[in-house]
């Protein structure tokens, strides 16, 4: 098991080794893999590890090779089927996001519970029911989920989520959501990110 | 200096404080505080020391006290002016959302260089032309930022914000920005938190 900050880095480094590619650059050294992270070349080094014997330190590591590499480990061709839960303003602007596919991620379909939003079209995908969510997931094969409604309705939603199937939730909401083992929870609370950013500059 | 785990786990605390008070719960141990953020008791106690001197171990604590208290601590009470740089998708979102004030963080100003949308208004906000960016800070002594620029623009915007005075960004875009230390950053990468959840769904 690979811890999830290494994956982080490493999705990160694989961010970049696309951007270098773009730009048409052919190698690079793990003191630069490192600036970009403001970490380590050792640590560049020990995280890569993590995915196989990848280049000897100090002659550096070819980018094309790297990235498809990295791409590879993580799984990037095997697509990974998303659905979104509660299409408000983050929802919305979730499921317009292009950057998503990048990195072999595709939102499959959404789900609301406002009469005013089910059939309406958002990014060519159409807006579902809520209560549908158990057999649209189950034949479209969607094991992921990312949460974007209301607080009161997080814990409901999320249960729901996991009696159709779904086996992992990234959780915008601010509520702790008590599910079985089966589902792994990821939060993302970005008024605790912005209000934490505040201390720094005091 | 407090760590910013820290900062972030004790945010949380005064988050689901804040929530026990709106059920009428008056006292809390710090096992229940714990269960919230997957932590264990001595966690929570020595989180709280950094804020002063809380309750005593094995006697739990006065949820208003402590609630409170952590506020004061972390100046809530003192209004942290936030502008927004590109409204688009998810810059929009993040205007509408009205759970920064409960952490004393408001959007003053939001900005963007499309023609279509300087000057029409965002939930009560009039959108500026990024070129104005400079004397909108100033005259309201707005300190941090949010980016949701695309990431072709994400450098030079940023250095926009600099040279306005902004001190803290909250960067959404997937570019490394370079700027001086004055100003601190702080970057979500939305696709890599779904990309590496996807990974412990193996
Ligand atoms: N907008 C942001 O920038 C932001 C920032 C931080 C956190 N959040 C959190 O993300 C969540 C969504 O925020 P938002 O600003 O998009 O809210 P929103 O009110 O704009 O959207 C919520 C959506 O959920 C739908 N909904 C309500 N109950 C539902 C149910 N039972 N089943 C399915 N859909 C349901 C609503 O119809 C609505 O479309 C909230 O929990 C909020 O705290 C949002
Ligand atoms: N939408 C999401 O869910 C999401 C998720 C992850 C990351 N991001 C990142 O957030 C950023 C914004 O994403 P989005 O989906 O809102 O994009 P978007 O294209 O919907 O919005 C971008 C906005 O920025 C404005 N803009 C462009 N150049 C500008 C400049 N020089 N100065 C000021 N404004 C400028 C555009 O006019 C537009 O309104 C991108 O960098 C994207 O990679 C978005």
């Amino acid at each position: 098991k690979i811890p999830k900050k290494t994956i982080q880095r490493v999705l990160i480094y694989h961010r970049y080794l696309t951007f270098l590619l773009q730009q048409g650059t052919r190698d690079i050294s793990s003191k630069s893999l490192a600036d970009i992270l403001e970490t380590t070349p050792s640590q560049v080094r020990k995280d890569l590890s993590c995915f196989g014997r990848f280049g000897k330190s100090g002659s550096g590591y070819d980018v094309l090779e790297l990235r498809d590499l990295i791409g590879k480990r993580l799984g990037f061709e095997k697509l990974r089927k998303v659905c979104i839960a509660g299409m408000g303003n983050l929802g919305v602007a979730l499921a317009g996001y292009r950057g998503f596919e990048d990195l072999g991620l595709t939102i499959q379909a959404v789900f609301d519970s406002d009469p005013k939003k089910i059939n309406r079209k958002f990014d060519g995908l159409v807006c579902r029911d809520i209560k549908e969510i158990a057999p649209v997931v189950k034949k479209n094969q969607i094991d992921m989920a990312v949460l974007t409604v209301p607080a009161g309705s997080a814990q409901e939603v999320a249960r729901r989520l996991e009696n159709a199937g779904i086996r992992a939730i990234l959780n915008f909401t601010p509520v702790k959501l008590t599910l079985s083992s089966r589902v792994k929870v990821s939060n993302v609370d970005l008024a605790v990110e912005l209000k934490t950013l505040s201390f720094f500059i005091r």
